[in-house]
C-alpha cells in the first residue's frame, strides 16, 4: 500500500519519572510512567514516516489523553470518564519525519488504574493519523495512583463474635483503614473454646463487584493466607497478630468507580477445627495509598 | 516414625543444602526459602516426641548456618534491611517464628540497643503457636538461642538493651507459655493413652525445666531478686497449674538449680507452696532432696569454714529446724491424704536435719519424736505391727537415733524415746530392743547410776519380761 | 524494627484459664 507512519509517544521527564507495573488484561504486568492526578502530561509525539521521500497524505493529526473503563463482560463499550483532545496538526501531507510537542495542563485524574477480574481502568494516549482509508493509530498507556492524605478518622476495628456455646471470640485490628505498605497490628481473644482447634489464619480477600442492577459480577480474590495460630487455645488466651502489607499485591479500596465497579478489602479470620471445618469471620477493611515521600 | 523422620531428615538435608548453596552466593532471599521450606517440616503432627526432637535437633542444627552467615554479613556491614520484617512474610506460623528468633538474635548480637524489644517481641510472638509439642520445641528454640545474650546488669546505660528485670520477665514469660503447654498434654488424645502421654512427658520436662536453669545463671539476679521476683514466679505457676507430674518436677527443679544459699532464705515459700501441691505429687521426696541439700551444704561449709565440729555455718536467723518442723507440721496436717509412712518418713527427715545441722541440739530430736508420737496418737494407732510399712520408717526413725548418738545415756535423755517405743506391737520392741543393747555393747557404753540405768532397762522391757 | 515489632496489649491470662483443662 501508500506511505505509512510510525508514531512515538515520547514523555517530558520520562526518565526520572516513576514507572510502576499494572496488570494488564492478558494478566501480564506491563510497566509504565506514573502520573498523579492534578499533573500536567506533556511530551512530544515523533512521526516517523515509513518511506522517507514519499508524501503522507492526511485529514489531520490528533492527540487524546483518555481515562476509561472497560467492563469485560460488555467489551464493546468502553466507559470514558475524562476525555481530552489536542490538534497537532491540519490535515494535509506530511514529507518527512516530524515531531508535534502536545501538553496537557493539569489533568484531572480521579481513579487510580486498575487491572481486574472483570474490570480495566486506565488511561492512555492516543494519537491519530487521520485518513481517509484508514486511520493510522498508537496508544500508549500511563499509570495513575490515586493518593490520600492520613485519614482523619481511623478507629481501630474491635468486635466480638461467636457461635453459641462453641466458639467466642474478641478480634482487634489496631486500625480501620491501612495504607499499602502499613502493617495490621491485631489481636484475637478467646473467651470460650469447645471446638477443638487445629488452627487460624487471617486471609486478605479481595472483592471486585462490576457492574449494577441484575447483572452484578463479584469476585472474590484471596490476595494472602496467614497463619496466626498453630493448635488449640483455651480461654483466655490472646493470640497476636501481625501482617505486613508491604509485599502484597494490593490497590487502594475504590468504591462505586463512575458507578461502574467498586474494589474492597476484608480480613477474613479462618478458625479450622480437627475436622477441617472452617468458621470464618470477614471484617473490611479501607486500604489506601500514602505517598511514597 | 522410623518413615516419617527419615523422609522428614531427607527433606531437610536436601533443604539445608539448597540454602547453603544459595548462602553460598548470597541469594539471601532464596536461602529464607529452603530455610522456610526446612522449617515447614516442623509443622507435621505425625511424629512423637523422640522423632520430633531428632528432626528439630537436624533443622536447628542448619539453621545454625544462616545465623552465623547472617551474623557475618551484618558485622561487615551488609545489613539487610527490614530483614526481621521480610521473614515475617512466611505464610506459616511455625517456620516463620524459627526464622523470626534466628533474625532477632542476629539483630541483637549486632546491635543491642534493639535487645529488649526484640526479646520482648519473641516470647509475645510465639504465643501463636498452642499445640504443645510445637509450641515446647519452639520455645526451647528461643531459649537455646538466647543462651548468651540475656541481659544480666542490673542497670543499664541504655535502657533498651534491657537488664536483669527484662531477663527474668522473659524467662519467666517463657517458662510460663511452655508449662502450660506442658500441662496441656495431659488432657490431649484418649484417657486410654494416658500412660503413653505421661511418659511422652516425662520426656519433654527438661524442656520446661530448662527455663529454670536459665534464671538460676543470672550473675545479676540477687538473692533478693530470687526472693521478691524469681521464686514468686516460679512458684505460682507451679502451684497453679494443679499437675502433679509438672509440680513434682518443678519442685525439684528448683532445689537443684538454684543455690542452697537461696534455698536457705525461701524456706517459707517453697515449704508453703508443697503444702498446696496436687495431692498426686510426692511431696515427701521433695522435702527430703531439699533437706539432703541443705545438709549437704552445712556439712560442706562446715569444713570449708573449719567451723570447729557441731557449730553450723546456716546462719542462726535462719531458724532452719524450727522452719522445717512447723511447715512439715502444716503439710502433714493440710495433705490429709499423704500416707502415714510418708508422714514418719518426713520426721525422719526432721531427725536426720536436726543430727546433721545441729548435732547437739538433742531436744530438736526430741521434739520429732514428740511429734511423731502425737501424730500417731491422734490416729489412736498403739501396739503397731511389725508387718505394716509404717512399722519400718518408726524403727527406722529411732534407729537413727541410737545409731547418730551412740550412746544410751543420750537416748534415755529423748523423753520421747520411750513414749514412741511403746507405741509398738511386742516383736518390733523386742527387735529395737535388741539393737539399743547391741549398741551399748559395741560402744561399752557405761551407765553410772541407778536410775539411768533404770531407765535403760526400761528400754530393754521386752528383752528382760 | 519499630514497627516490626509492634503488638497490641493483651489481657493476661488468669492462671486458672491458663491451666483449665482445654473444655
Amino acid at each position: 500500500f501508500g506511505q505509512s507512519a510510525e508514531i512515538d509517544i515520547v514523555f517530558d521527564g520520562a526518565e526520572t519519572r516513576k514507572m510502576v507495573e499494572v496488570k494488564t488484561e492478558d494478566g501480564k504486568k506491563e510497566k509504565m510512567l506514573l502520573y498523579y492526578d492534578g499533573e500536567t502530561v506533556k511530551g512530544k509525539v515523533n512521526v516517523t514516516l515509513k518511506k522517507p521521500g514519499n508524501k503522507l497524505e492526511h485529514q489531520g493529526i490528533k492527540i487524546e489523553l483518555i481515562g476509561q473503563i472497560e467492563l469485560f463482560y460488555d467489551r464493546g463499550n468502553h466507559h470514558e470518564f475524562a476525555s481530552l483532545v489536542k490538534e497537532l496538526a491540519r490535515p494535509g501531507d506530511l514529507i518527512q519525519n516530524t515531531s508535534y510537542p502536545f501538553e496537557f495542563a493539569n489533568v484531572e485524574k480521579p481513579f487510580e488504574v486498575y487491572g481486574g477480574a472483570n474490570v480495566r481502568l486506565r488511561y492512555f494516549l492516543r494519537v491519530t493519523i487521520i485518513r481517509r482509508l484508514s486511520d493510522i493509530v498508537r496508544e500508549v498507556d500511563i499509570a495513575v495512583h490515586t493518593l490520600c492524605s492520613y485519614p482523619d478518622l481511623n478507629n481501630p476495628i474491635k468486635m466480638e463474635v461467636g457461635i453459641e456455646d462453641c466458639l467466642h471470640i474478641e478480634f482487634e485490628y489496631n486500625k480501620s483503614k491501612y495504607h499499602l505498605k502499613d502493617v495490621i497490628v491485631g489481636k484475637i481473644y478467646f473467651l470460650l473454646v469447645r471446638i477443638k482447634i487445629k488452627h487460624m489464619e487471617i486471609a486478605i480477600i479481595k472483592r471486585e463487584t462490576t457492574g449494577s442492577g441484575p447483572n452484578i459480577f463479584t469476585e472474590n480474590d484471596t490476595i494472602a493466607k496467614y497463619e496466626i495460630m498453630d493448635g488449640a487455645p483455651v480461654k483466655g488466651e490472646s493470640i497476636p497478630i501481625r501482617v505486613f502489607l508491604a509485599g502484597y499485591d494490593l490497590t487502594p479500596t475504590m468504591r462505586d468507580i463512575n458507578k461502574k465497579f467498586s474494589v474492597k478489602y476484608f480480613l477474613n479470620l479462618v478458625l479450622m477445627d480437627t475436622e477441617d471445618r472452617r468458621y470464618f469471620k470477614q471484617q473490611e477493611i479501607t486500604l489506601w495509598r500514602k505517598s511514597e515521600k | 516414625q522410623d518413615k516419617l523422620l527419615s523422609d522428614a531428615l531427607g527433606i531437610v538435608r536436601s533443604q539445608a543444602f539448597q540454602m547453603k548453596r544459595c548462602l553460598d552466593k548470597t541469594r539471601l532471599m532464596d536461602a529464607l526459602k529452603c530455610a522456610s521450606t526446612m522449617l515447614a517440616e516442623l509443622r507435621t503432627s505425625l511424629l512423637s516426641p523422640k522423632s520430633y526432637y531428632e528432626l528439630y535437633m537436624a533443622i536447628t542444627n542448619e539453621l545454625c548456618h544462616l545465623e552465623l552467615y547472617l551474623l557475618d554479613e551484618f558485622q561487615k556491614g551488609r545489613k539487610v534491611a527490614d530483614l526481621y520484617e521480610l521473614v515475617q512474610y512466611a505464610g506459616n506460623i511455625v517456620p516463620r517464628l524459627y526464622l523470626l528468633i534466628t533474625v532477632g538474635l542476629v539483630y541483637i548480637k549486632t546491635n543491642s540497643a534493639l535487645k529488649r524489644s526484640i526479646l520482648k517481641d519473641l516470647v509475645e510472638m510465639c504465643r501463636g503457636v498452642q499445640h504443645p509439642l510445637r509450641g515446647l520445641f519452639l520455645r526451647n528454640y528461643l531459649l537455646q538461642c538466647t543462651r548468651n545474650i540475656l541481659p544480666d546488669v542490673v542497670q543499664a546505660e541504655d535502657e533498651n538493651e534491657g537488664n536483669v528485670f527484662d531477663a527474668i520477665d522473659f524467662v519467666l514469660m517463657n517458662f510460663a507459655e511452655m508449662n502450660k503447654l506442658w500441662v496441656r498434654m495431659q488432657h490431649q488424645g484418649h484417657s486410654s493413652e494416658k500412660s503413653r502421654r505421661e511418659k511422652e512427658r516425662e520426656e519433654l520436662k527438661i524442656l520446661v525445666g530448662t527455663n529454670l536453669v536459665r534464671l538460676s545463671q543470672l550473675e545479676s539476679a540477687t538473692l533478693e531478686t530470687y526472693q521478691k521476683l524469681i521464686l514468686p514466679g516460679i512458684l505460682e505457676q507451679v502451684v497453679s497449674c494443679r499437675d502433679a507430674i509438672a509440680q513434682e518436677y518443678l519442685m525439684e527443679c528448683i532445689i537443684q538449680v538454684f543455690p542452697d544459699e537461696f534455698h536457705l532464705q525461701t524456706l517459707d515459700p517453697f515449704l508453703k507452696s508443697c503444702a498446696q501441691l496436687q495431692s498426686g505429687v510426692n511431696v515427701k521426696n521433695i522435702i527430703i532432696s531439699l533437706i539432703d541439700r541443705l545438709a549437704a551444704y552445712n556439712q560442706r561449709n562446715e569444713k570449708a569454714a573449719g567451723v570447729e565440729e557441731g557449730a553450723s555455718v546456716i546462719p542462726a536467723e535462719v531458724q532452719l529446724f524450727d522452719v522445717f518442723s512447723v511447715q512439715i507440721a502444716n503439710i502433714v496436717q493440710t495433705r490429709t491424704d499423704m500416707p502415714l509412712e510418708d508422714t514418719i518418713s518426713l520426721q525422719v527427715a526432721l531427725v536426720i536435719l536436726a543430727q546433721k545441722v545441729y548435732p547437739d541440739r538433742v531436744d530438736y530430736v526430741d521434739k520429732v519424736l514428740e511429734t511423731t508420737t502425737q501424730i500417731l496418737e491422734r490416729l489412736n494407732l498403739n501396739n503397731i505391727s511389725h508387718f505394716l510399712s509404717v512399722n519400718q520408717e518408726l524403727s527406722r526413725l529411732l534407729r537413727i537415733c541410737v545409731d547418730f548418738y551412740n550412746n544410751a545415756l543420750t537416748i534415755i535423755q529423748l523423753k520421747n524415746f520411750c513414749p514412741l517405743l511403746d507405741k509398738f506391737d511386742y516383736t518390733s520392741r523386742k527387735s529395737l530392743a535388741l539393737y539399743i543393747v547391741m549398741n551399748i555393747l559395741e560402744n561399752e557404753t557405761f551407765i553410772p547410776t541407778a536410775d539411768e540405768t533404770d531407765s535403760v532397762l526400761a528400754m530393754l522391757t521386752p528383752l528382760i519380761k | 524494627t519499630a514497627d516490626a515489632t509492634r503488638r497490641l496489649n493483651i489481657k493476661k491470662q488468669t492462671l486458672d484459664d491458663a491451666y483449665a483443662v482445654p473444655a
